[in-house]
């Protein structure tokens, strides 16, 4: 887990996404499931300021609101949240002591935006 | 974590008040109750109803491991991860986003009595863990099969795989239909797989308890009792094998120092839970940006 950098290449504490890595082993489920031993799922934070860079993938909305929020402060900005993610495969031991394979929807992180 | 309004949410069933007072103190461990509320709302999202503790002789079969590591393989691009996912997975089961794995129930195993040309096993699975919402699109069981390691002794071995519609009665002969036939060479050691997916498919459906598959194999140049054991369907069979391989001073055949739990039959189950996008399946994995 390494905390976003205020100003710097991101500049300004812009909405990024940054690493996080899970690892199962710190909440004692190594046990039951067999792989992986952790994943990285990455999050995002920062802000989003007027006006929204391209990469950010925002919605009109978004502009909208920021651009409100860049005359009257009361409005919040858009929230910097995932836009795209993307699934992981676990094999783990179920209750019945049966093996599984499954997709999971939604475990990593691929880009976040403001919206 | 606080509302914009400033006011705390209140704290989850469970945990106590002074909980979520403990957290925002920084407290390195946090409270029991709010721990086991948080893990059961992972366990949740996860389609766990509590928490497994598999026991130590839980045994991960070969095949759902070959089938990790090419899914995996699959999503972050990487090369040489073993066999290529689709030689892993028939197309009946690519909008599958589950795969789960079934032992025969040992002790319930009803053993045939063998003729001379022909073997039989009938195999009970307990499919009761597939949770209602699954729905089963195709299944498979897995039989091993060690080559002979006498040439004398190799020849042509037919497999069937009946369904027990009714277990065998006064006269001994059950009623079954056949699922899936296969002649195989007694030359190589392999996995093969037989497509059940209509035996699979109603037992998940309807939750009744089943009468299993049975599993024939026919010598078809005779049997002697090395040909008998070219197939593994029986732990009798295997304790033989490994019995002559003792007494030949020697270890021959594909089991690699493996036992029964990761040779014995295997039945596949490839679901999906309804509540996953197509691009969940496991024939699609989406590539890494």
């Amino acid at each position: 887990n390494s905390r976003p950098n205020k100003g710097g290449r991101r500049g300004r504490g812009q909405c990024a996404r940054y690493p996080l890595y899970v690892d199962f082993s710190d909440v004692g489920w190594n046990d039951w499931i067999v792989a992986p031993p952790g994943y990285n799922a990455f999050f995002c934070q920062g802000e989003c300021h007027f006006p929204l860079p391209q990469h950010l993938n925002s919605t009109n909305h978004a502009i909208v609101q920021t651009l409100v929020n860049s005359v009257n402060p009361e409005v919040p900005r858009a929230c910097c949240i995932p836009t795209e993610l993307t699934p992981i495969a676990l094999l783990y031991l179920d209750e019945y002591e049966k093996v599984v394979l499954k997709n999971y929807q939604d475990m990593v992180v691929e880009g976040c935006g403001c919206r | 974590a606080e509302s914009e309004s400033g006011r705390r949410p209140p704290p989850p069933p469970g945990a106590t008040s002074d909980d979520g007072d403990a957290l925002a103190r920084g407290r390195a461990t946090p409270p029991h109750g709010l721990t086991r509320h948080v893990e059961g709302q992972l366990l949740g999202m996860f389609g766990l109803q509590r928490r497994p503790r598999p026991g130590p002789g839980a045994v991960v079969p070969p095949y759902m491991l070959q089938l990790y590591r090419a899914l995996h393989g699959a999503h972050s691009g990487a090369r040489d991860v073993g066999r290529p996912l689709d030689r892993l997975v028939a197309r009946p089961a690519s909008q599958a986003n589950t795969v789960r794995s079934f032992h025969h129930d040992e002790s319930a195993e009803h053993v045939p009595a063998d003729s001379g040309d022909s073997t039989a096993r009938r195999l009970l699975f307990n499919v009761s863990s597939i949770p209602d919402g699954e729905v089963i699109t195709s299944a498979e069981l897995h039989v091993y099969r060690e080559r002979l390691s006498s040439p004398a002794s190799a020849g042509l071995h037919r497999i069937n795989v009946y369904e027990v519609l009714r277990p065998a009665a006064a006269d001994g002969t059950p009623i079954a239909r056949l699922l899936d036939t296969r002649v195989v060479h007694s030359g190589r050691s392999e996995w093969e797989r037989f497509d059940v997916s209509p035996a699979a498919v109603r037992w998940a459906a309807t939750k009744e308890p089943n009468h299993g598959l049975l599993v024939e194999v026919q010598h078809l140049d005779g049997g002697t009792p090395e040909k008998r054991r070219h197939v593994r369907i029986g732990r009798s069979l295997h304790a033989e094998a490994v019995a002559a391989a003792a007494r030949d001073g020697a270890s021959e055949g594909g089991d690699g120092g493996e036992g029964w739990p990761q040779l014995r039959p295997l039945l596949v189950t490839f679901g999906h839970d309804g509540k996953t996008r197509d691009e969940g399946t496991l024939l699609r994995p989406r590539p890494k940006r």
